[in-house]
């Protein structure tokens, strides 16, 4: 997955993200793709929680799945996951769970929890970095103010680091993938390093949801897993959702 | 590295709005009525979808099966999500039941379908 918050010269927030998602799920070789990333597209579907007629929070989602990997609670926060890898993994925390300890969250009921509880940036923030979790993840987080942008990384038990928006120190955008920020990624799967590049390329008085999907449509950062592109905006909740296709040539992951 | 990179390309531009060969379409929009009882929450998306959702879970199996022939890893896993689901929270629990009811597919499929981040981040 590749997602990113980012705030253009008007302090206007815009997060967007590529779900990439079926590695080693079998490959389909007279399609050249993988099986269950093309499976998955048709369950793409963009919702609508509401309460008493009114949205609380909007998501995209695979039908069948009942917690959230991207999603946006109207004027008040967007977010998105992207799957952290770590050998103490989900696995670990199944394990737990199932042997009685459960005192730990499941990573799409808490963002499911945290969009249609929580009412501000501040309060969304809190609850992603200090709830004890089941498996390894990272939360990109952005608000409905300027500067308000963090990807929190997180272990099953505890918060790693806050990785905050600081225009005065010229970081306007924050880019996470599936590696520490602090750590290079893997040589064979560095999508961090152009979607930054293509960032700064753009520059941040020509950032838009429409340069933001430039960046997410150049290979590698588009390539054979992701399953769709997500733009949003916290203003009046704006998303938009559309189904992705990395022809050849084109990275594998 | 970036540049050793076969299949890196330049930045693209003037791609939105989304047309061509890297766009394949738009995705369906649906309501969930939060005020709805958990377990009914979720039949209009599961109506039009089963289909898919069966498909996914089953290449999944096949790929099980694959690794460990005989389908007993499968079968396995199947019966220890279904005992998993007592185990999970309010309103989940319903809206997981809701979905495996209306979909047609296994409890133990969806379930399985729900925790598969934690199962992946090895």
């Amino acid at each position: 997955c590749t997602s990113i918050v980012a705030e253009d010269k008007t302090g206007k927030l815009y997060h967007a993200r590529n779900l990439d998602f079926g590695l080693f799920l079998g490959w389909d070789i007279k399609n050249s793709s993988w099986t269950i990333t093309q499976l998955l597209k048709p369950l793409v579907v963009a919702l609508a929680f509401q309460r008493n007629n009114k949205t609380i929070f909007k998501s995209t989602n695979f039908a069948g799945y009942i917690g959230m990997l991207s999603g946006v609670r109207p004027g008040a926060f967007t977010l998105t996951m992207n799957e952290r890898f770590s050998i103490d993994g989900g696995y670990l925390g199944i394990l737990e769970w199932i042997l009685g300890r459960r005192d730990g969250m499941w990573m799409g009921f808490l963002t499911r929890a945290v969009l249609e509880n929580s009412t501000s940036y501040e309060e969304a923030k809190e609850k992603l970095a200090k709830t004890r979790l089941l498996a390894p993840a990272y939360f990109i987080l952005g608000g409905n103010k300027p500067g308000q942008g963090c990807v929190i990384t997180r272990s099953r038990a505890a918060t790693l680091d806050i990785w905050d928006l600081d225009i005065k120190q010229g970081t306007w955008f924050l880019v996470e993938t599936n590696y520490d920020r602090w750590k290079p990624p893997l040589f064979l799967d560095n999508r961090r390093d152009p979607a930054k590049q293509c960032l700064n390329q753009i520059k941040q008085e020509n950032l838009s949801l429409a340069t933001i999907y430039d960046v997410l449509s150049t290979k590698p950062v588009l390539n054979k897993l992701t399953v769709y592109t997500t733009l949003m905006a916290v203003d009046g909740g704006h998303t938009e959702t559309y189904l992705r296709e990395c022809p050849e040539p084109c990275c594998p992951w | 590295a970036l540049a050793g990179d076969p299949f890196r390309e330049d930045c693209r531009n003037k791609t939105y709005p989304p047309s061509g060969p890297t766009y394949k379409g738009t995705v369906p929009t649906y309501i969930i009525n939060l005020d709805l009882p958990p377990y009914k929450r979720w039949a209009n998306v599961m109506n039009d979808k089963k289909t898919e959702l069966k498909k996914v879970m089953q290449n999944i199996k096949n790929l099980v099966n694959k690794f460990f022939p005989g389908s007993k890893i499968a079968d396995l896993v199947e019966v220890k999500m279904v005992h998993l689901l007592s185990s999970l929270p309010h309103p989940f629990r319903e809206e997981i039941e809701g979905i495996a009811n209306t979909s047609g597919a296994s409890l133990g499929d969806v379930v399985l379908f729900n925790i598969f981040y934690e199962i992946f981040t090895v």
